[in-house]
């Protein structure tokens, strides 16, 4: 098996690794990756062979799949599918965010409504059409929905999801969803997070 | 001055304003809105005729513009002016949300780095040079700055903002900004929501 040694470094191995995804870092040399986790690049490159992962001359490790193997060896290996309704500018920003691959949260499908959207390719995925989305639930097995249409359609489109099996969703639309007992909705309201900015800043004059 | 019975339903206004502009929603009749706050239409248009707001007949009424004429009578006129560095997807998704401004946050000013994007018009701004965010901040009297930059130029940006004399910062970029003590940040990390989901989700399916 793997050494007790290298199982105990694996973990720091995957902070770093998850940071530099979340900054978007594609790939990474044995060298850098060593220096952010504080161990000799040998040792690491030592390391990371006994997961079977080599690296690339000259270009190092592919920091997601790297990050896959390590929390996969640590038994961390999580793959949530997700789907996202409504490919606008927030859905495409949603798409796009290294930050959900890093953690397991892959974005299995889009769909859209717009005629001018189906069809386009959005962060390597192909928009399909709403009006498809239980044969897509059922196909990718997506479990956890984002909705990010308009306010008018987010309940239509949520009740779909649920019916089509999606028991979990988090949903970007400025309305309060109504769900069955056993499907769990978190709401994302940025304006919240201005008001508490406003509220802080509205402290400090006031001194 | 404005009839007692009047200003206490004023409250009741400015919620259903508040709701109907959260969803988009930009004119609504005297009849829809008096349905809405559970009041006759023809007290609601007495109501608001009290703050010398008439509607328009076969359109109704700004949901935008009555929103503050209510709320400045009722004291609550906030008026926080928001610059967003960086429109690309998240920033233009941003500037557009509607939940701001029926909250006194008002985008003031967009600032970008790409060629191609400074100058076109999002949302009724045209896009400024991120070259010039000095000058923008000072004109505008932007006091939020919103960071939806990609993240090896966050804290570039956030500096810069800082020394501008931007004091709230909504971060979205994955880094842990510095700042000096007088500065609030907030961050936004919607993998963290997936992660809350997930969890959530684990739960359930482990019963
Ligand atoms: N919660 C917040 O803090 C916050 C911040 C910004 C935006 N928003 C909200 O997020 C949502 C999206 O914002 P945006 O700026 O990306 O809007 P957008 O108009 O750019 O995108 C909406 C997309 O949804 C698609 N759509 C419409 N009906 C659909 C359907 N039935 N099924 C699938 N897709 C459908 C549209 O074709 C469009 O591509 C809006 O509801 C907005 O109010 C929320
Ligand atoms: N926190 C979260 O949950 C979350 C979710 C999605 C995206 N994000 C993050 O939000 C950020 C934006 O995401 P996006 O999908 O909109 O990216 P994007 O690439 O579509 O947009 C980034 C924009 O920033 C501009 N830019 C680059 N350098 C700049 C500078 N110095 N000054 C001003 N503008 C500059 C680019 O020209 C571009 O228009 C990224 O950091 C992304 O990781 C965070």
């Amino acid at each position: 098996g793997i050494p007790e040694a290298t199982v105990a470094r694996l973990p720091i191995y995957l902070r770093v690794l998850g940071a530099l995804a979340d900054a978007g870092t594609r790939t990474v040399s044995s060298d850098e990756l060593a220096a952010l986790a504080g161990v000799g690049s040998a040792k690491l490159r030592r390391d990371l062979s006994h997961l079977g992962s080599y690296g690339t001359r000259g270009v190092g490790y592919d920091v997601e799949h790297l990050a896959y193997q390590v929390s996969r060896e640590l038994g961390l290996t999580q793959d949530w599918p997700v789907l996202i309704v409504g490919v606008g500018n927030l859905g495409s920003a949603l798409a796009g965010y290294a930050g959900f691959a890093s953690r397991g949260f892959r974005v299995c499908a889009l769909v859209d409504a717009d005629p001018d959207v189906i069809g386009t390719t959005v962060r390597g995925l192909r928009v399909q059409p709403a009006a498809e989305l239980e044969d897509v639930v059922r196909h990718t097995g997506a479990c956890i929905g984002v909705l990010a249409t308009p306010a008018p359609v987010a309940q239509r489109m949520c009740d779909r999801l649920v019916s089509a099996g999606v028991r979990s969703i988090l949903n970007f639309a400025p309305v309060v969803l109504t769900v069955p007992a056993d499907v769990d909705v978190r709401k994302v309201d940025l304006s919240m997070e201005l008001q508490i900015l406003a509220f802080k800043e509205q402290r400090k004059t006031s001194k």
